[in-house]
């Protein structure tokens, strides 16, 4: 058997993108493209648990709707795509 | 697909784009060629037209940027967000913005253009052989004047076809310099550089004076991107230098080592480690085309589609022989139309799911049918019935019966389902149905012949199949083509002092509630009396919407109460949930 590679990861100067947790990809990207902490009409700020913004971040990207962060939405939520906000703020 | 809230669209059918600045990573005239070619997916489609400017303020102002780049909303470096544009309106709203953190192609590569040579600006064909050796990205070999360059046919040797790359020693663009070359080395700040440089600038672009001394003459342009430089890092604009050692590694190809992203990238010296220069390796890169059609949806009015498949779809995938998805055709019909050959425009040819057992109110479900023509007894449009199987709503382009441009209504009201907007003779109806396009302006006097032009407020008894209409003092009742009245309201029990009905709400079986000024009063329809205990005062019942609203109706559950061009829309438990423009919101204008 060979041995397992040892990946060093460093911090290039100049990358804007920081290295980051699963979790908090996936909570910037609820909040980014506002599947959580939409701010109703009435003006109240409505926290949406982060199951249920997941199934509708899963239900909007065709994804099973497990309500958690698995391979596939985490795969989803790393593609390249467009910055306005799925669900309207 | 998924409109804006509100459904905002443009008011006008010739929209006005500028390109504010180019990417370096593709010629200038790829990408006006990619935005010309974007815009015209949805111009096939609908009766837009789209006009470049090349100053002042268009509907569209598309530009590139990296990171903070002057909105709220800034890029997050190469891959993740593209790209982002704002619905229609003003200012900021319309713009398109693109990441120039991003490596904008065609979709499959480098897209290089080349100039010069004997190819007349053909594109550079990779791989191509030069003297027995195969090359992937332009080349200054075979060259003393450190130019790069490439074959644009497979084979240099047999068909010596070739041009010159992108390159800071052939032009610039933008800046002040009228495309010139950079001149190296060149005096910025006292300091001479002999490369492009981002010195001066807190936007990352690079780049160079096209003079020996910019402290002097002030002359300056941006360095074109090569196909061989790096993207983003700390060293945009340079070449991968191979081998390069990476913690203590030496490597002779781009790696992902060091990196949790799996991102290819290189040093541009010979050691990582000694000078910290890096940069991402050039890859397939992302459509320019297909990130603005989709971008561009948005400035036209789209949201994002849950369509996997179609354009406006969030993410990004690239295809090869694009053609826009039904969903898209659909969502750009609903806001602008369609245009046919005749230059008749097809209004909101929207194929919807309706049972038809349900309610008009009701879900859509199952099945598929298109917008019923209009009746030829009731349209004032020349046109004649189309294919029944795909029959389609038309509307004349006659900006003075356009019922968009108007300010207000004489009366809105609903009758046989449909929302009716009436004035000054002429009325337009809006189907209830989710999608429902606008059709008219259909003639008062054809349609009930004894009403005036002017209708104050109308509304139906749906149990006696009865039409009420009011004008004046004067009210009259439709039953089918028979008509009664006119008759004095006064018999209705409604005082003399009153000058007209202004809004008619249905309040249960054989009840209607009739506006006038700050007051209303309770008909009882089949006893066409009043009831006791009125007038009340209209604020004490009705909070928080305008005393002097000219038209009140009931639509889809909601009372709207309407002036000048908004409306208050109340809820069933009267509470004013919406406030909004009749143009918009209920026209779809």
């Amino acid at each position: 058997w060979s041995a397992p590679l040892k990946s060093v990861f460093v911090t290039f100067p100049g990358d804007i993108m920081k290295n980051m947790t699963d979790t908090e990809l996936a909570e910037g990207y609820l909040k980014k493209f506002g599947y959580i902490n939409t701010l109703k009409r009435s003006g109240f700020q409505s926290m949406v648990s982060t199951s249920k913004a997941l199934k509708r971040m899963q239900r909007q990207m065709g994804l099973e709707e497990t309500g958690e962060m698995d391979k596939s939405t985490l795969d989803a939520m790393k593609r390249p795509r467009c910055g306005v906000p799925d669900v309207a703020n | 697909y998924k409109t804006f809230d509100g459904d905002l669209k443009w008011d006008n059918r010739d929209v006005t784009y500028r390109i504010i600045n180019y990417t370096p990573d593709m010629d200038i005239s790829l990408i006006d060629d990619a935005f010309a070619r974007a815009f015209k997916v949805w111009s096939d489609v609908t009766p837009l037209t789209f006009t470049r400017l090349f100053d002042g303020t268009a509907d569209i102002m598309i530009s590139f940027g990296k990171a903070d780049h002057g909105d709220p909303y800034p890029f997050d470096g190469k891959d993740g967000l593209l790209a982002h544009a704002y619905p229609p309106g003003e200012g900021v709203q319309g713009d398109a913005h693109f990441d120039d953190d991003e490596y904008w192609t065609l979709g499959t590569g480098p897209a290089v253009k080349t100039s010069y040579g004997n190819a007349e600006g053909a594109m550079c064909h990779f791989p191509f052989t030069f003297e027995g050796k195969a090359y992937t990205t332009c080349t200054t070999s075979g060259r003393t004047d450190n130019l790069p360059w490439c074959a644009t046919t497979a084979d240099y040797s047999s068909d010596k076809k070739y041009g010159f790359c992108p390159s800071e020693l052939l032009y610039t663009f933008d800046g002040n310099a009228d495309g010139a070359k950079c001149v190296f080395p060149f005096v910025f700040l006292g300091q001479e550089y002999d490369s492009c440089t981002t010195e001066g600038r807190n936007d990352g672009y690079r780049w160079c004076a096209t003079t020996s001394n910019f402290d002097n003459d002030k002359k300056y342009g941006f360095c074109p991107s090569r196909d061989t430089s790096v993207i983003g890092g700390n060293a945009e604009g340079e070449p991968c230098h191979f081998p390069f050692v990476f913690l203590g590694k030496e490597y002779d190809s781009c790696t992902s080592e060091g990196r949790g992203d799996g991102k290819l990238w290189c040093s541009t010296t010979n050691s990582y480690d000694d000078d910290n220069k890096w940069g991402f390796c050039p890859d397939q890169g992302y459509s320019l085309f297909l990130v603005a059609a989709h971008e561009f949806g948005h400035a036209l009015g789209l949201d994002h589609s849950n369509i996997r498949e179609a354009l406006m779809y969030p993410m990004y995938s690239y295809v090869k022989d694009f053609s826009l998805h039904e969903d898209d055709i659909e969502g750009i019909q609903y806001l602008y139309g369609e245009v046919m050959k005749n230059g008749v425009i097809i209004q909101n040819r929207i194929k919807m799911r309706k049972c038809p057992l349900l309610n008009p109110f009701s879900q859509p479900t199952l099945f598929s049918f298109f917008r019923k023509q209009n009746n030829t007894d009731e349209t004032d449009s020349p046109d004649g019935p189309t294919d029944p199987t795909t029959t389609a709503t038309t509307r004349p382009v006659d900006p003075t019966k356009d019922a968009c441009k108007l300010t207000n209504f004489d009366t809105i009201t609903v009758i046989d389902g449909e929302l009716h907007f009436f004035k000054d003779g002429h009325y337009w109806k809006m189907s209830s149905e989710r999608n429902g396009g606008l059709q008219g302006p259909f003639s008062i006097s054809q349609k009930w012949p004894a009403l005036p032009a002017v209708i104050d407020s109308a509304f139906e008894n749906i149990l006696a199949r009865k039409l009420y209409f009011f004008s004046g003092t004067r009210f009259w009742v439709y039953t089918g083509k028979s008509v009664l009245g006119p008759r004095s309201i006064e018999k209705l029990g409604l005082p003399n002092s009153i000058q007209k009905v202004e809004g008619a709400l249905q309040r249960g079986k054989g009840k209607v509630l009739l506006f006038s000024g700050e007051n209303y009063w309770r008909l009882d329809v089949k006893a066409q009396k009043i009831d006791k205990g009125y007038p009340r005062y209209t604020d004490a019942v009705f909070g928080g919407v305008p005393s002097d609203a000219h038209d009140v109706f009931q639509y889809k559950a909601h009372i709207y109460f309407c002036r000048d061009r908004f409306y208050w829309r109340m809820n069933s438990r009267r509470q004013v949930d919406r406030v909004g423009y009749v143009k918009y919101d209920l026209l779809k204008c």
